[in-house]
């Protein structure tokens, strides 16, 4: 059948007519463009793992979707990001959880698979990781956008977690 | 969380998944996109794997390795892996999300049973397609 490509920019409860104010346009937008970015590697002749890591890359570069910049907050207020790659050739794997000064959690997850003998790095370690391999890191501040801080407090106010785009207990299962 | 399966022209498979967890997370939570076999998980001789949703029953059910092994064991294809991994286990479990996967023939599944997801994916000959539910 060839090549083939598919992407996700996260779950949620929330109805398709609830994002207003342009959201709907945004998140069409990126996921159009992340879809180009990982379709072009794979036309051009390039491997699945460059594929997936280019168009995560794209998303995570997004304030419309959580991972990177927008990401969502722990209840005390921080960031803290997880973010983890696979190859079938030969199962390999990389994986990096409870990071917060490093852009692009994908490429640091990329890095362990490829540059260490182990599967997951973790918080300190994971950002020193980060550091000895020259990735780019950032402020924390960089990745909080102003809407992820409001449905933070809704969060907060109704004494619950939130998927990615939020929740409407009372349309569950759609 | 965003994600990506994919095959290429070899019929190797990959996947990659990145997230800022759950608002309002407990810190120090960890959900299954990081861990291999729950959220991530690709072998070239089945398919590759990418969840989104609760962590949580995604890692209690090992979702990723679970498409696999229905396919492997089972013999159930791609599509029916996935579906009923999604549709018919992981709500037995309080879980609510989905998963995009391929296997090295192409085939594509995105199967979920939340009321908002936004997908996205192209396969070799055809039209791209990006659709929010």
């Amino acid at each position: 059948m060839g090549w083939a490509l598919a992407i996700h920019g996260g779950a949620g409860l929330v109805r398709r007519d609830a994002l207003t104010g342009g959201r709907e346009e945004r998140c069409l937008a990126t996921l159009n463009a992340a879809l180009a970015v990982g379709r072009s590697v794979l036309e051009r002749g390039g491997s699945a793992l460059e594929a997936v890591q280019a168009a995560v890359v794209h998303l995570e570069d997004d304030p419309v979707f959580n991972a990177g910049r927008g990401s969502v907050l722990t209840a005390t207020g921080t960031v803290e990001m997880d973010a983890a790659i696979a190859d079938g050739r030969g199962r390999r794997a990389g994986a990096v959880a409870g990071i917060t000064t490093v852009r692009n959690a994908i490429l640091l997850a990329r890095e362990v698979m490829d540059h260490t003998p182990h599967v997951m790095l973790i918080g300190q370690g994971a950002e020193d990781f980060a550091r000895q391999r020259g990735l780019q890191t950032v402020d924390p501040a960089w990745f909080v956008v102003e809407e992820r801080i409001e449905q933070l407090e809704r969060a907060r106010a109704a004494d619950r977690f939130e998927l990615d785009h939020g929740s409407e207990d009372k349309d569950v299962y759609g | 969380t965003v994600g990506a399966v994919a095959c290429d022209a070899d019929g190797h498979v990959a996947t990659a998944t990145s997230t800022g967890g759950m608002n309002n997370k407990r810190p120090g939570r960890v959900g299954d996109s990081p861990i291999i076999g729950a959220g991530t998980f690709a072998d070239d001789a089945t398919c590759a794997v990418g969840g989104t949703g609760h962590g949580e029953p995604f890692i209690r059910l090992g979702v990723g390795a679970r498409v696999a092994a229905l396919m492997e064991l089972a013999g159930l294809s791609l599509e029916e892996a996935a579906r009923r991994v999604i549709v018919d286990e992981l709500p037995k479990l309080g879980g609510q999300g989905g998963l995009i996967a391929v296997d090295r023939h192409g085939n594509v599944a995105l199967p979920f049973n939340t009321a908002g997801m936004f997908r996205g994916w192209v396969q070799q000959g055809g039209e791209p397609t990006v659709a929010i539910w």
